[in-house]
Parts: structure tokens; C-alpha cells; sequence
């Protein structure tokens, strides 16, 4: 099991340090395990934003922790693709640009993965095939209904 | 495979049975604040076995089931369905190979009685979970991201984040 | 001192139960003193939204939260006026209606305060008398240009 | 009195002297993720006399120096200083009425040599919260609410909440 441990932290690592830098236009981030056994040890994450020198995780700002989770997350999924993934408000944080990096993500990650997006942001309602509008039309009891996004891809 | 469908009767907001259909492609749940979008995750995290009454923003595992509005009484019982599809990009594990679709369900009734079931047959919460062992998808599984807590993936402690790697691995 | 809380207390209390049926259309709001001597207990805040039975805060949803936060920092501030007030993105978790309300308190509550918004939200920005843009041109070093958003109230 | 102006000089992400002028009327502060605007909050709880480097996104108080740039050295000091114009909606204290201005100032040296200035002249921490004592202005007050925190003021204990009353008072 230490070599299966090894072997997927091998390959999440490998596509964080692709990822990160897609996601940012330019900089690193790597993942690096501490020290001894690896089946004890923590789990560091380096990052270095275009232009600024290397920090810690810390001194990020709200919408660069948020991106950086994002690539993160979406490593563990081109390791090891799960059927469904869902993400609440995820793109709160993220200014416009940010919002369309994002977007342009899910649709890649779509090829293999099933999304389920919860948001208040136009950008990203714009992106999406469907919604699924939940409302209360009678105070305190939640309807669901659909909108296509008639969307010729 | 793939969710396709949801059912949501007496989950919290969701007084009446309610059904989310989710065809292939890109979805995304809207509407205003307090509708009930982040009750569809919780609805999704309780089937697939989240025993933490807390975790589910609530004080006990009855705080689940339909409270009342100021028009109704409270519900009896909560239940939630998820239904899932055949579907190339991930095969179910090989006992489920051959059938068309395979529904999980969680109920709960106001006197504490609980039952999972798993094609509609009663079944026991680790028959739930070796369905989704190995595709990653589970009640605390990264794969469900709750409201605010995207930044925790990286502001957990390094001991905390190494938990992600085994649960890929 | 015991006196000067319980003062204060009522005062902030009164406000809260008024402007919070304000910002939701409906409902109501209270907050109450635990049991024992004043000096010592607790604070419960107790809510009501519109249409729906009395809950449990825990139960409340991200934006719900917010706007209840919002609605208790300005009783405190219509309780005790303070020269300035900061507030760095709390208008992220709202839907666009909430938004507006948000915007429209500020302006009201612009004549005794003042108030220093970080935003990201369009419809936040337009309702601002200006914007204090900040960039980094040089990679890492931030940069303030002002823009004036000509006003004519 | 109210803010009009605040100059940040070798304080985090800024490198170069900046002033941000603060008319009357409502001010946003806006721009991409990561150019500074919470940086700025940072810099005003910190004049105001934040101690603990944690609460500033650090790891020790160093790290609110400009720790340099892919083009830039690291700066030597750190230098805030915060502009109080009078202004009838609320009044200063009894001390500073005959002022037209207010300057407080916070100084951090590489070499951990820090100072406090009220009208440029050297001074205590004690003496800036005393300028502020009795507004409700202050480094964890209720008055500056940080990114992402704002649901804190309902998510505390009851306890902790009653500090915000007894603030008020
Ligand atoms: N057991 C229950 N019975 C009735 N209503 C409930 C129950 N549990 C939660 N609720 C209601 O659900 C609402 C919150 O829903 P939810 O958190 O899904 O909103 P949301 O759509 O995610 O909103 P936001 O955009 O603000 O995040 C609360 O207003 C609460 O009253
Ligand atoms: N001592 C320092 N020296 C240089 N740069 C620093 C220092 N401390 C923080 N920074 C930089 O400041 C940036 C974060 O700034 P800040 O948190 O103000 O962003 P923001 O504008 O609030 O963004 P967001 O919209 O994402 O919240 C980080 O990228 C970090 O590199
Ligand atoms: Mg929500
Ligand atoms: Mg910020």
C-alpha cells in the first residue's frame, strides 16, 4: 500500500504541476511530501504566482487560495476520474477572468467527469448546457424546475 | 456511470416528492438565497451515508426531515433517491454491470427509524458504500465540495491533505 | 457597568428586530440574554425568516447568514455611530436581489459612516460613488488609480 | 472625523509609496484577485495596532515587509500611515479638536525595530487606541469586517458574541 501511496502522489503531483500554471498564466506549484516514512508524513504545498517570488500558502489572497484548491482538486480527478463532482459557489471568490478559467475547466473536465454546479454568477450560468432553477413559490417548500440553454457546441 | 436522477421527498425544504433531472452535459442549480440549492448537496451527502447530524447543519438527524412552513405541518419522514446511469466514461463496479440503472435511497421517520436501501430493497450502509468503493465518490469524499470550504483542500494541515492522496489512491 | 451593557443591549436589540424585517420583506428577528447575571451570559439570536417556523441559526444558508451579519453590524452601528466601517467582500455569498438591498442600506447608512467596500459584484460597484482601482502593473507591486463615478444625486 | 487618506509605503504587496485618497461619499475598492485589496485592510489594523501576525495572513510580523518581486529586492521597512480629516457626523476626542488633521502612523524595520508616530512624533500603542477609544474604531472591532468573515458575527458562541455588545456599550 506504500507503493500505491507513492505511485498516486507521483501522478497527482505530476498534473498539479501542469495544472497550476494553466490555470495562472505562468508561475509553479508543486506538491512535496515531508520527511520520513510516507505513509506518516504531511503533505507541503509550494506555490510561486507569476511575477512574485515564492511564499507561503498563507500570504495568498482569497481568490488565489480559491484557484489554487481548484487545481488541486481537478489533479485528483485526471488521476483518478469519479463519476460525479459537485461544487457549491465555488467561483464566489473569483474575479471575471478568474470565473472564465474556471468555466473553461469544467467544460474540458466534462469529457470524463459529471458536474454539478451550484452559483449566483452570470458568467457562469452562461457557460453551463442546463439550469435547474430552485425556488420557493410557496414560502418554505423548495420546486425545482429546468431551463435548457439551447447551446450548439 | 452517471447521476441521472434525484428524489427528494421531505428533505428539509423540500416538502413535496421533488425530482431533478440531470441529462448528460453541464448543470447548474440556481436560485435565489435560502431556495434550497445547498439542501440538494446535503440530500446527496445523506444517501450516501453522512452520519453527522452537524455536518448537515443541523443539531440532531431529525433537523433533516421537512420541519413545517407557515403553511404546513412538518413531515412524517425524509427521503432521497439517487439514480444512476450506465455510462462508458466510469463503469459501476462489476456486480452492477448488467443492470440499466442503479437507485440508492436513504429514509428517515420522525420516530428515528432509518433504512438505506439499494434497488429498492432494503440493504445495509456498507452495501451503499462497496457500491461506490473505488470511484472516489463518498459522503466526505473530496468530489463534493460543501458551500466555503473550497479553500480548505489547501488550508488544511499537511497531515489533514494527505488524506486526499490515500482517498485517491 | 451592569447598567451601561443592559443599555446598550435594549438599544442594539430594538434595532436589530426593526431593520431585520426590513431587509428580508417579512419575518422576524430578537435577540435575548441568556439566563443568570447579565455580566456574565450569553447571546442568543433567535430568526424568523418570512413563511417559514422558527429555526435554529445552523439551519440558515449561506446567503441567509450573510444578510442576518449584515443586519445585526448596522443595529450596531445605528446603536453607536463609529467614524468608519470596512467591509472586504461581504456581498460574495448574495443573490442579486440581496445585493440591492445591501447597496441600498449603505446609501442609507452613508450619512452617519463611512464605509470602505472591497467588492467584486458589478451591481455593488455601480452603486458607489467611486472606485479605487488596484493593479499591479509591475508583477507583485500593487498600484491605486481612482475612478470617479460621476454622481449626480 | 472620517478617513480621508491612507499612505502605505514597503507594506506587503506595496512596493512603492502609495496614497489612497478618500473623499467623502461611498469608496470601493476593487481589482483582480491578488493585487492587493485585502492588503489594504491589513494595513489599516495594523496601524491601528494588530499584534499578531497570523491574523494578518503571516507567519511573523516580518512578513508584512515588501518581500520582494520577481524584479525587486525586499524592502527595509514597512510604513502606514492613516489621515483622520474632522468631520461634524463624529466628532474626535476632546484632546484633538483644535487639529484640522490626525496622522497615526505604525514602523516596522527589518531588524524588528518598530514604532508608533500620532502626528509624526514617536508614541505609545496605548496612545493611538486612545485616540480611537470611545469610537468603536479599533484593530479587532467589529467596524473592519475581514474577507470571509462575516457570518462570525452570528456563527460565534453565545459568549463570544456578548463582546460585541459589551464593545458597543
Ligand atoms: N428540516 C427543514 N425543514 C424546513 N426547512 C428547512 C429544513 N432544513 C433547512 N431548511 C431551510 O432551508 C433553507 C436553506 O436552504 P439552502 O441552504 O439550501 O439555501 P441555498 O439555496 O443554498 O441559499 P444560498 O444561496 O444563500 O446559499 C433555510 O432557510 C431553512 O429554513
Ligand atoms: N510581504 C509581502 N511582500 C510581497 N507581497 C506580499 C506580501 N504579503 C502579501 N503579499 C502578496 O499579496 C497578495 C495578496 O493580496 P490580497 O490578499 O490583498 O489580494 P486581494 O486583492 O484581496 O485578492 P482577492 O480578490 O483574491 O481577495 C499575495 O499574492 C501575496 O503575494
Ligand atoms: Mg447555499
Ligand atoms: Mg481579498
Amino acid at each position: 500500500s506504500r507503493q500505491r501511496f507513492l505511485e498516486s502522489f507521483a501522478g497527482i503531483s505530476e498534473r498539479f504541476s501542469t495544472l497550476f500554471p494553466r490555470l495562472f498564466g505562468g508561475g509553479s506549484a508543486q506538491l512535496r511530501l515531508g520527511e520520513g516514512d510516507p505513509l506518516e508524513t504531511g503533505v507541503d504545498i509550494l506555490v510561486q504566482l507569476p511575477g512574485k517570488r515564492l511564499q507561503a500558502m498563507e500570504l495568498l489572497s482569497g481568490g488565489e487560495k480559491a484557484m489554487t484548491a481548484i487545481a488541486l482538486l481537478f489533479s485528483l480527478f485526471l488521476y483518478r476520474p469519479s463519476p460525479l463532482c459537485v461544487l457549491d459557489e465555488v467561483d464566489a471568490p473569483l474575479d471575471e477572468s478568474n470565473v472564465d478559467k474556471y468555466n473553461a475547466l469544467l467544460r474540458e473536465m466534462s469529457r470524463t467527469t459529471q458536474f454539478l454546479v451550484i452559483t449566483h454568477n452570470r458568467r457562469t450560468m452562461e457557460a453551463m448546457d442546463r439550469l435547474v432553477g430552485v425556488t420557493m413559490d410557496e414560502p418554505g417548500c423548495s420546486n425545482v424546475y429546468t431551463v435548457n440553454l439551447e447551446r450548439h457546441r | 456511470m452517471r447521476l441521472a436522477r434525484l428524489e427528494i421527498n421531505g428533505f428539509k425544504s423540500f416538502a413535496n416528492r421533488t425530482v431533478l433531472d440531470l441529462p448528460d452535459g453541464l448543470n447548474a442549480i440556481v436560485g435565489p438565497n435560502g431556495c434550497g440549492k445547498s439542501n440538494v448537496v446535503d440530500a446527496i451527502r445523506w444517501v450516501l451515508g453522512e452520519q453527522s447530524a452537524r455536518s448537515l447543519r443541523g443539531r440532531s438527524m431529525e433537523d433533516v426531515i421537512f420541519a413545517g412552513s407557515q403553511n404546513r405541518a412538518p413531515a412524517g419522514l425524509a427521503e432521497v433517491t439517487l439514480v444512476f446511469e450506465q455510462d462508458d466514461r466510469s463503469p459501476p463496479p462489476v456486480a452492477y454491470l448488467n443492470y440499466p440503472e442503479i437507485r440508492v435511497s436513504r429514509v428517515l421517520h420522525r420516530d428515528g427509524a432509518s433504512e438505506y436501501r439499494l434497488m429498492n430493497l432494503p440493504c445495509r450502509l456498507k452495501d451503499i458504500v462497496d457500491v461506490f468503493s473505488g470511484t472516489g465518490l463518498g459522503s466526505r469524499s473530496y468530489a463534493i465540495i460543501e458551500q466555503g470550504k473550497i479553500a480548505y483542500l489547501i488550508a488544511a494541515r499537511p497531515d489533514e491533505r494527505r488524506m486526499l492522496f490515500e482517498e485517491a489512491a
